[in-house]
């Protein structure tokens, strides 16, 4: 920070005090120029996604740590030069070569209560497939050494035609006033440029700069929800008197190898086995002899 | 130890026209970049450097630094250079000729084509590490994202999304297209 920045006569409890509307949620964000925030070197902002909205992928020139305060749903980041590593089966038509199925990079769940982390400059989207609004708290830590900008943190957008969120504040600042016409990282390059370089037609030239996109801002609605390649959520499995249950086993165990320590070499090799072969349950089956010795690998 | 160390640390690399690059094609053109990991005192310095180039009418895809300021100087040629911000503003939409530099800031998109024979430039990169992103072609970040996300996410039906994540096979450097293909020497 600059020269006594952090020199407060009083601190002020702060409420966002900018909002942008979208399709299927909000986006309201802290002056980042307030004094405790710069003096912090961070900004701030809340995302709120209703059902089946999606909120389109982005970039930013610094780090971020996101809170999710209520909801659930699934997110992706894209990490440039890795696999991608989520598939699926290729499936043949009826008379014709396998059709080309989708293939992409890790998808996750969140919940609330979940932090998640966002290094700079990598795509981050995601998606409300609950039943309740998502409420997402994302702190930017703008003067961290990753951020070689400056401290007004910006939204690379890959997608739409959404205002920047924090440019306001350079803006107003500023006296430009003009208001930026939104747009996104690639709808600024010429056509003939992005249909060479994504060997497509016009028209899907045309989609991608944001042109026949009437959908404001930077989340959107999935009508009919989002289909990806994602493993089903298990269910929870610890509630708190399974896990004392599992304690009270383990003491149990702990116990019996002190009287008997030659069984529960198998003992413990039989468990081991089982917890192996049954993931989830934790099954404990009699002690039998056994007659040959197990092979250990 | 000094003297096994920083007395005697290896302050040269080559870059030029490498023998090595790193990315390759015969019709398109090659780079090279320089990074602490295989000459460590960069590391010291907390830059890098780059080596690239690019042949008649082909094209370097639409890319950004992901954490690196990037100062690139024309050593050779000429090219068209475009340059987007967060807003989708072209900050730089022109021509680029040999003497001449351009800082192509954090985190914006920008993309090259080639207007001479043999187009070559070196990139100062101020992270001694530096990670570039591309938004088109094989492996790009639009291509890792899941088929759905990118069709609602850029307003396309289904097919048109499956052809904007798998339409480019290439990865950095796309040959002119077959009618302007130059001449093989």
């Amino acid at each position: 920070p600059q020269e006594n920045e952090c020199q407060f006569q009083r601190l002020n409890a702060l409420e966002p005090d900018n909002t942008v509307q979208s399709e299927a949620g909000t986006i309201e964000t802290w002056n980042p120029k307030n004094d405790e925030l710069r003096c912090a070197g961070v900004a701030l902002s809340r995302c709120t996604i209703q059902r089946n909205g999606l909120r389109r992928p982005f970039y930013t020139n610094a780090p971020q740590e996101i809170y999710i305060q209520q909801g659930r749903g699934i997110f992706g980041m894209i990490f440039p030069g890795c696999g991608e590593t989520y598939e699926e089966p290729q499936e043949s038509e009826k008379g014709q070569g396998p059709r080309p199925q989708d293939r992409h990079q890790k998808v996750e769940h969140f919940k609330e209560g979940d932090i998640i982390a966002v290094p700079t400059g990598i795509p981050f989207w995601m998606y409300n497939d609950g039943q309740t609004p998502v409420v997402a708290i994302t702190l930017i830590d703008t003067t961290n050494l990753d951020n070689q900008l400056d401290q007004i943190p910006r939204r690379f957008y890959l997608s739409g035609n959404q205002e920047q969120e924090f440019l306001q504040y350079q803006e107003k600042e500023g006296g430009q006033g003009q208001q930026q016409e939104g747009g996104n990282v690639l709808s600024g390059f010429d056509d003939e440029f992005l249909e060479e370089a994504l060997s497509v037609n016009k028209e899907i030239v045309r989609n991608i700069k944001g042109k026949n996109d009437d959908r404001e801002g930077g989340i959107v609605e999935v009508k009919g929800g989002l289909k990806v390649i994602i493993p089903p959520t298990m269910r929870p499995r610890h509630g708190r008197e399974e896990e004392e249950e599992e304690e009270e086993e383990d003491e149990r165990r702990g116990d019996r190898r002190r009287r008997h320590p030659h069984h529960h070499h198998h003992e413990e090799e039989e468990e081991e086995e089982e917890e192996w072969s049954h993931q989830v349950r934790r099954v404990r089956r009699p002690h039998r002899h056994h007659h040959h010795r197990k092979d250990r690998n | 130890g000094l003297e096994e160390t920083l007395c005697t640390m290896k302050l040269r690399h080559n870059i030029g026209e490498s023998t090595s690059p790193d990315a390759y094609n015969p019709q398109a053109g090659r780079f090279k970049t320089l990074t602490s990991i295989d000459f460590p005192i960069l590391g010291w310095l907390g830059l890098a450097a780059e080596h690239g180039s690019i042949y008649k009418n082909a094209l370097f895809v639409p890319y950004y630094n992901v954490n690196a300021n990037s100062i690139l100087y024309v050593l050779n040629g000429s090219a068209w250079f475009q340059v987007v911000d967060c807003s989708g503003n072209a900050v730089f939409n022109g021509e680029l000729n040999e003497g001449q530099v351009l800082t192509i800031p954090q985190n914006y998109a920008a993309a090259i084509k080639s207007l001479s024979d043999n187009f070559r430039y070196v990139a100062f990169k101020t992270n001694d590490i530096p990670q570039i992103a591309t938004l088109a072609g094989a492996n790009s970040e639009i291509s890792a994202l899941p088929l759905e996300v990118v069709a609602h996410a850029f307003n396309l039906n289904r097919d048109q999304a499956r052809q904007l994540k798998n339409n480019n096979p290439y990865k950095f450097l796309v040959p002119p297209p077959q009618s302007q293909l130059r001449a093989v020497a």
